[in-house]
């Protein structure tokens, strides 16, 4: 553990619970992707599953039934108890054309040619390009609201952590995990263009030019 | 084999 992962892991729960916060206080989940939510929850479900053949820290489990708790919530509040908020029409991206590629390259490349390895490896795939449906719904709607924008920096801050996380694992424990580190520049390069409006904007509700 | 690979990150 070293100070990178520790406050990129704590961005990312920064994240999903400024989501669940928002959707909950404004009783509204209007302008946000019930997609990009439905597959954050699939990629902690595969990706969590050694919660049950492996115990690595009670850090590391809390953190891991924290997310998938969240996730479930998320998806619970989009699709169930606020659904007449949900904005369906404009949540159009096809998850499908993510969902295929992404689980035939698991099965082609991985470490291990096991089940939950080809899940984890399917979880890393997927995470990276979960957001898009979000990130489609806000080009194509034009605006966010500042609360979402500040939910979207902060897991793209989680994932620009990663890096140097990675960075320090390699040079000081001679760890480096190359699906991982693939899967990570692929998400944080989807954020990069949200990040210069971002600042750009003061964090303020933007407009999104397509 | 299921989990031969230990993941130790989130």
């Amino acid at each position: 553990m070293n100070i990178f992962r520790l406050i990129g892991d704590l961005s990312h729960l920064a994240a999903i619970i400024i989501l669940l916060l928002k959707i909950w206080k404004s009783r509204s989940c209007a302008g946000i992707s019930g997609k990009s939510q439905i597959l954050f929850a699939i990629v902690f479900t595969t990706r969590y599953l050694d919660l049950l053949t492996s115990f690595i820290s009670l850090y590391n489990t809390c953190m891991k039934v924290i997310y998938i708790g969240c996730a479930y919530a998320t998806v619970y509040l989009i699709y169930m108890k606020f659904r007449a908020t949900y904005d369906g029409n404009h949540d159009s991206f096809r998850v499908e054309f993510l969902v295929v590629p992404v689980g035939g390259l698991a099965v082609l490349i991985n470490h291990d040619f096991s089940f939950l390895e080809i899940l984890w490896t399917f979880s890393i795939y997927l995470e990276s390009v979960a957001i898009l449906p979000q990130l489609f719904m806000i080009s194509k709607t034009g605006e966010a609201e500042t609360i979402t924008t500040h939910y979207l920096f902060c897991l793209g801050l989680y994932r620009a952590l990663y890096l140097f996380n990675w960075i320090w694992r390699f040079y000081f424990e001679g760890f480096f995990d190359m699906i991982a580190i693939v899967a990570g520049v692929v998400q944080t390069v989807l954020y990069c263009d949200f990040f210069y409006l971002y600042v750009t904007k003061d964090g303020k509700g933007y407009r999104f030019s397509i | 084999v299921i989990g031969r690979t230990k993941h130790d990150e989130l």
